[in-house]
């Protein structure tokens, strides 16, 4: 599953 | 997580909590740009809309609310607090806030990761967080007399930024497949423009004296 952007980040 | 990750949050939490302390305790706003507080509230609003649709961890969910809920609070206590507002240095906050917004916004639009709602308004934060000190900094050149809290505040908030490079840093290369120039490029802008701040906090820690920045 492709995450675009380092959503885990604040 | 790694270590560079929380230290960053965790100073980024340190300065929500001095600046609320200056307004919610000493009741006073003043070297406090609304301009930079406003767009810090947009920045989160955009950002964090992923809050009801991605469940990340309860840590993510807990911090992002934190920085909503302050960051709206921080606005209504300087604009609205019948005490705090009085203290706001409205004539010389003047910064207009569409010279920002919009420019973020028409870039946003040009560059993004993906073309979904949700790409496009987390990279226009991104670009407005970054760029989003600058009111507060050029109101601090125009006070020059920096309070301790005010000045410890922009420390924090810049340290935090420095702190999230290293987490990229070692993000890069302990995870596969981590690059991310969007955040990157607007993370490093952000960082830099806190380096001449950062050169007069620590000439002032120097001479143990007050922070005063030059004419």
């Amino acid at each position: 599953d492709y995450e675009p952007v380092a959503h885990d980040e604040l | 997580m790694n270590i560079f990750r929380l230290a960053g949050d965790l100073t980024h939490l340190a300065s929500v909590l001095v600046l609320l302390l200056k307004i919610h305790t000493i009741k006073s706003c003043a070297g406090i740009s609304l301009k930079t507080q406003e767009l810090y509230a947009i920045v989160f609003a955009t950002r964090y809309l992923d809050l009801f649709t991605t469940y990340i961890s309860l840590y993510n969910t807990l911090m992002k609310l934190i920085f909503l809920g302050s960051s709206f609070s921080i606005v209504w206590y300087i604009r609205k607090h019948k005490i705090v507002r009085r203290s706001y240095d409205k004539d010389q906050d003047t910064f207009r806030h569409y010279f920002i917004v919009l420019p973020c916004f028409v870039l946003a639009l040009i560059i993004h990761e993906k073309f979904t709602v949700r790409e496009v308004l987390w990279a226009f934060s991104l670009y407005l967080e970054a760029v989003a000190i600058l009111p507060q900094l050029v109101l601090l050149q125009r006070t020059r007399n920096i309070d301790n809290l005010t000045g410890q505040y922009v420390f924090l908030l810049g340290a935090y930024r420095a702190l999230y490079i290293l987490n990229w840093i070692y993000r890069y290369f302990t995870e596969p497949h981590f690059v991310h120039w969007i955040t990157w490029i607007s993370g490093l802008v952000q960082t830099l423009l806190y380096a001449d701040f950062f050169y007069y906090y620590f000439q002032s820690m120097k001479n143990n004296g007050k922070l005063q920045l030059p004419a």
